[in-house]
């Protein structure tokens, strides 16, 4: 198997595919953005800043975040990479040797971010900068993190509360928290706050909920 | 977005369970009509499916050109009618010409109702045997697809869509103390929504023609052209290359 399933199933039990254990819960979604994001932690700090800094750009620029999600996926498959221009450019020069073939280990793990990156809106992509600027990444983690705990299973349609220590920096219909899950098709409740989860809305909120991890574990001081 | 709210809301009414695959935006939609050939993005995850991206060729742009158009068959039109009671959607009706509802709502509001006429648009299956055997594979073979050859991507062709009959324009209102609302105003529809309550409106009008939804078939390209309307897992557009050959990083390598 060459796709990035693969990948991050051998490498997530040290060789051994996982393939036929992964549980489709949020223990199983943890555990594979567990894998990536012990990757992106062994990385170099100036890298992760230089990293960060280009995807930034690019969360505003979603053709710049899919060219950039292109030019992996073929050099992954297929060797050297071209060069690109402006904030894809910046990310894949941090991504590739000299000879413009990409570093695997580099790669493989920020291949695996744009997938859930571009898994979701422009919205999202503007929330996610101003999350990354004003530091409350991990905040917005946690409170996705717990929706997709409490919603298994995730095939049926359920309305929870989220708990109030969630919700210190605000729950309404302007703040980044409730935009980030309804731009995922969930419905949502001020007073009392909850949530309408949605099977439909899986993909999104496990892409939101990796990106949030990710960008976080990137963010690392 | 209201657009992709809107898809996803008619795939579940017309073909809940099926495999009709929302558009997820307004700008790509166009690029889902019948005959486009569609490649599929992998997917990194377990967790997320894999999305479908247009490539901007058509099936006629692989064929050799001579041969009439093949027609499309009509179906629908499906009139979806969306109750909203001020808090939650409360029903769903969707009628067929004809044939009366098919999936019943249950209780009617006052404060805000929505209206929605679509149609499919299909490829019949013997339309793609009589356009397979008059008309054979173009040589030599479009850049495009000698590099998706290359990186050993399926290819698929749209066999069918969903598509608005009429311009639409949907607004998603957000009201201070409820949950989020949609409402959809047609030209055929009434809209209604109680006042002082409302703190943000996003609109968005969606053309007539607009591709909800589409489905679609494997292309197999081997010495000839084959469309797989029920593929398997095993079934690849490309051949694998011969057995010895490797490419530059088989990815599962370098993790082991």
């Amino acid at each position: 198997d060459l796709s990035m399933k693969g990948c991050i199933g051998n490498f997530w039990t040290d060789g051994v595919p996982v393939n036929g254990t992964v549980t489709e819960d949020f223990q199983g979604l943890r555990a594979e953005v567990e894998v990536v994001s012990k990757e992106l932690a062994l990385m170099d700090g100036q890298l992760c800043r230089l990293l960060l800094e280009g995807l930034e750009r690019g969360l505003r620029d979603q053709l710049a975040l899919q060219a950039l999600e292109e030019a992996l996926e073929q050099g992954l498959s297929s060797g050297p990479v071209e060069p690109l221009d402006g904030p894809a450019g910046a990310v894949l020069d941090c991504l590739v040797l000299p000879s413009r073939m990409l570093v695997l280990e580099l790669a493989v793990p920020v291949v695996y971010l744009l997938g859930a990156l571009n898994t979701l809106s422009k919205a999202q992509h503007q929330l996610l900068v101003e999350a990354v600027e004003l530091k409350t990444l991990s905040r917005q983690l946690e409170l996705v993190g717990s929706l997709l705990e409490k919603s298994a299973p995730w095939q049926k349609c359920s309305t929870l509360s989220l708990p109030p220590e969630l919700l210190k920096s605000g729950w309404g219909v302007e703040t980044p928290a409730w935009v980030l899950l309804e731009e995922c098709g969930l419905e949502l409740r001020e007073d009392p706050p909850h949530v309408h989860w949605e099977p439909q809305a899986q993909d999104c909120v496990c892409a939101l909920y990796a990106s949030l991890a990710l960008l976080s574990e990137l963010s690392q001081e | 977005s209201a657009f992709e709210w809107v898809a996803r809301r008619v795939v579940q009414e017309l073909d809940h369970g099926g495999d009709l695959i929302p558009v997820t935006s307004l700008q790509s939609s166009t690029g889902f009509k019948p005959y486009c050939l569609v490649v599929r993005k992998p997917s990194g995850s377990w967790f997320w499916k894999p999305r479908y991206k247009h490539i901007s060729l058509s099936i006629k742009d692989i064929l050799e050109p001579d041969a009439p158009e093949p027609v499309l068959q009509h179906g629908g039109p499906f009139h979806i009618h969306d109750t909203v009671d001020g808090q939650l959607r409360t029903s769903v009706e969707v009628a067929v010409p004809g044939q009366g509802k098919v999936a019943g709502g249950a209780s009617v509001s006052d404060s805000s109702s929505t209206s929605l006429n679509v149609f499919s648009l299909s490829v019949g299956p013997n339309t793609w045997q009589a356009l397979l055997q008059e008309r054979h594979l173009r040589q030599p073979e479009h850049r495009i697809l000698q590099q998706l050859r290359c990186r050993g991507d399926n290819v698929y062709v749209v066999t069918e869509v969903l598509q608005t009959q009429k311009e639409v324009e949907v607004t998603r209102t957000y009201r201070r103390e409820g949950s989020g609302l949609v409402s959809l105003a047609g030209a055929m529809c009434l809209q209604g929504e109680g006042e002082g309550h409302l703190s943000q409106k996003k609109t968005v009008t969606i053309p007539s023609g607009s591709i909800l939804a589409f489905r679609v078939a494997l292309l197999v390209i081997q010495s000839d052209l084959e469309v797989i309307l029920f593929p398997d897992k095993k079934q690849k557009t490309f051949q694998p290359p011969p057995t010895g050959y490797r490419p530059f990083s088989s990815k599962g390598s370098w993790w082991m």
